[in-house]
């Protein structure tokens, strides 16, 4: 159907994947739950350190549309972090390892991982 | 998110959804995509948590977001969550906490908690039912045992009308868009639908993780947020993920 909701027969003959809307498989990563949390997640963000700032970026730069005053970007670098003892463990300190292997601010780090519960309104 | 659990003849029970995020967050005109969604997909990693060198659970993840939104505890159970979008949303949630009313639990970390402690269907159940939350949610969630199946819809503090598979009354299967079972979905984004349409056509026969691939490839199940799609079958204890693309012609969510 070419007009929307592009509606279409029912596909058949699909898998395995390939094609045009097959863009990949997904890479497979071991998390050891011994290790301390701020170290579990080092392996992955150093595979994915280049894609997390850039998607870090796109989020700022939504901001930044949104509130060319940049006092969003603001409030989420100086604000949020002092957030981040009330969440609970593990969790706040694997997002403290990951925004220190990343080098993405910990208020954005931790803003992509409330990104949920902000967004469900 | 398009999410559903199915059972073959055999009393297998695959487990499998679309990952749609990243609505109304910047519109690339030049490729047709979302911003978000397309910075997510090489975000992409399937992640075996271990512990005393044992498989405790798998999961599909973005790097860099601790909490889980797809995962499965080999022959236990397999869990997906899918967003629902309320008025009395997470952001009231989020400011409860702030103010320093703790009582609620992030989503994602409750899925992750969940797959990583519960130790059967039935637990899992329970604490996807009962725990009260920050924002509410859709939890599909699927066991090792025929029957065992549901989708959980959480606000806040409820479990609201849960949906459990029931193969005696023709109930084969189970699926969840991002709108209430009971309810019908938005006229502008009704995946429910086609989804069904597909899964009724293939029949409970022939349903097997390559028919499930092809329900869920088809459009609009298939759409512009798409990010993955995830298959799951818990017998096998396999999870396999595939990053996706929506060529145009496609809706946008």
């Amino acid at each position: 159907q070419y007009v929307p909701p592009y509606t279409e027969d029912c596909r058949t003959g699909m898998y395995p994947p390939s094609g045009p809307t097959f863009k990949g498989a997904v890479p497979w990563y071991t998390i050891n739950l011994e290790l301390p949390p701020n170290k579990r997640w080092t392996q992955i963000i150093a595979d994915k350190k280049d894609a997390m700032i850039s998607l870090a970026q796109a989020v700022r730069d939504l901001a930044d549309a949104f509130v060319p005053s940049g006092r969003l970007e603001e409030l989420v670098d100086k604000a949020l972090p002092l957030m981040i003892d009330t969440l609970p463990y593990p969790f706040n300190e694997e997002i403290k390892g990951i925004a220190t292997a990343s080098g993405v601010p910990l208020g954005e780090t931790l803003l992509l991982n409330i990104f949920y519960e902000v967004f469900t309104v | 998110c398009t999410s559903l659990v199915a059972e073959d003849p055999h009393g297998n029970l695959i487990h499998a959804r679309n990952m749609d995020f990243g609505l109304f967050m910047g519109w690339d005109m030049k490729n047709h995509s979302w911003v978000i969604t397309e910075k997510l997909k090489p975000l992409l990693v399937n992640v075996d948590f271990r512990r005393n060198n044992n498989t405790v659970f798998k999961s599909t993840n973005f790097a860099g977001y601790v909490g889980m939104l797809t995962g499965i505890q080999p022959h236990v159970f397999t869990l997906t969550m899918n967003e629902r979008f309320s008025l009395d949303g997470g952001y009231i949630g989020i400011l409860e906490w702030i103010l320093g009313k703790r009582d609620g639990m992030w989503m994602s970390f409750l899925t992750r908690s969940v797959l990583e402690n519960a130790t059967s269907y039935a637990e899992a159940k329970k604490l996807l039912s009962d725990t009260k939350l920050l924002a509410p949610a859709y939890f599909i969630l699927g066991g090792n045992r025929s029957g065992e199946a549901c989708i959980i819809t959480r606000s806040r503090t409820h479990n609201l009308n849960p949906l459990e598979l029931a193969v005696k009354q023709g109930r084969w299967y189970v699926l969840e868009t991002n709108y209430d079972h009971w309810k019908e979905p938005l006229f502008l984004d009704n995946r429910r639908t086609p989804a069904m349409k597909c899964m009724n056509q293939t029949t409970q026969a022939n349903i097997s993780i390559k028919t499930v691939y092809d329900v869920l490839s088809t459009k609009p199940v298939l759409n512009k947020l798409t990010a993955y799609t995830t298959l799951m079958e818990v017998s096998k204890g396999t999870l396999e993920s595939y990053i996706r693309d929506c060529p145009s012609p496609c809706m946008p969510w």
